[in-house]
């Protein structure tokens, strides 16, 4: 795995064509509500892996 | 015919008789823990036709001499339904004799796949004539194989072979020794590999978790099986070590929502390598047994 392929990864999932641009402020201010963490770790602990179909 | 809602539709009455046997092979102890199947061989033995019956039969049907054989592996589901899958097929010809080897390693991987090991492997042959024809064409009770015995002791008893390769020597090791430095006598195994986001410019302001993960990667390399076995699938790239099982990334990611940045889950497939393993490029990826 490499960062390129991460977010490419992570734009096609958010359906973007390209890296947001915000600033330091917009982060800081964002608080994660219990309920988005909660799935955040819910899909964390989900260890199962998917079997690849080889190469 | 005469309906005025259907086009008259023309068609040819075929017959298609074809004589069908089962084959029962117990599977017990026959597959040796932590070994991959490389490929299940079926070995029927067609037996000699007589001369006078090859005459009679040549005079009545000049135009074929040959029939198909067709190998099904059939599935008997706990609610007595049973359903069977095409596996092998082809023609051999009506006055031949000797052995006929089918194909049927993907009736081994469905029935891997019951993960019922006492079950026995349930194979049904089909013989009927190449041509189907207008004519009720008996001709392919000719071709015989010599059919299974309880005692198992006859000459020309179905035969049903597994190639395996032992994965201790010819799989991956599970996770490298993070004592032993990877070089090139190290057998596949699963490393460490940490992918830091936080220090990643597209990252930075958007990516809120995680920090970073640990990705892991396959390396080291992997033993070739033996000549005898590579010689019989040419097309078969070299053992390699691959992720042979991965599992997705979530992260929580600032999204736009309404001229608002909120917080957003996004699973990321396939971007931790939970197991390594040995693969050959080429090698046939087992069809899934669907419910």
């Amino acid at each position: 795995v490499t960062e390129e392929q991460i977010l490419s990864s992570l734009l096609q999932q958010l359906h973007l064509s390209e890296v947001p641009v915000l600033d330091k402020s917009d982060a800081e201010e964002l608080v994660t509500p219990a309920h988005v963490r909660a799935q955040y770790m819910a899909l964390l602990r989900r260890r199962h892996g998917v079997r690849s179909r080889g190469k | 015919r005469f309906s005025q809602n259907f086009r008259e539709v023309a068609g040819r009455f075929l017959v298609s008789e074809a004589s069908t046997r089962l084959l029962v092979f117990s599977m017990e102890q026959r597959l040796p823990p932590n070994s991959e199947l490389v490929q299940a061989v079926l070995r029927l033995f067609q037996e000699p036709v007589p001369e006078a019956a090859l005459r009679r039969h040549a005079l009545l049907s000049p135009r074929s001499d040959r029939a198909r054989v067709t190998v099904e592996w059939l599935q008997i589901r706990d609610d007595g339904s049973n359903r069977t899958f095409l596996i092998d097929s082809r023609l051999v010809s009506v006055g031949e004799s000797g052995w006929k080897a089918f194909d049927v390693t993907e009736a081994v991987n469905f029935w891997q796949q019951l993960s019922r090991p006492r079950e026995p492997l349930l194979l049904k042959v089909s013989v009927q004539m190449e041509h189907l024809g207008p004519l009720a064409s008996s001709f392919y009770k000719l071709v015989r194989f010599a059919s299974q015995r309880p005692s198992g002791t006859r000459q020309g008893e179905p035969q049903l072979e597994l190639h395996t390769l032992d994965l201790r020597e010819f799989g991956a090791q599970g996770n490298c020794d993070p004592e032993a430095p990877v070089g090139e006598g190290t057998r596949c195994c699963r490393q460490e590999m940490y992918i830091d986001l936080q220090g990643t410019k597209w990252a930075e302001n958007w990516v809120l978790e995680p920090p970073g993960f640990l990705a892991y990667e396959c390396v080291g390399a992997c033993q070739q099986p033996p000549e005898a076995l590579t010689s019989k699938w040419p097309l078969l790239g070299p053992r390699q070590c691959i992720a042979s099982e991965t599992a997705s990334l979530p992260v929580i990611v600032s999204m736009e929502e309404g001229g608002r940045r909120r917080p957003q889950v996004v699973s990321l497939p396939n971007m931790r390598v939970q197991k390594c393993g040995c693969a050959s490029d080429g090698a046939p990826v087992p069809r899934k047994l669907e419910p």
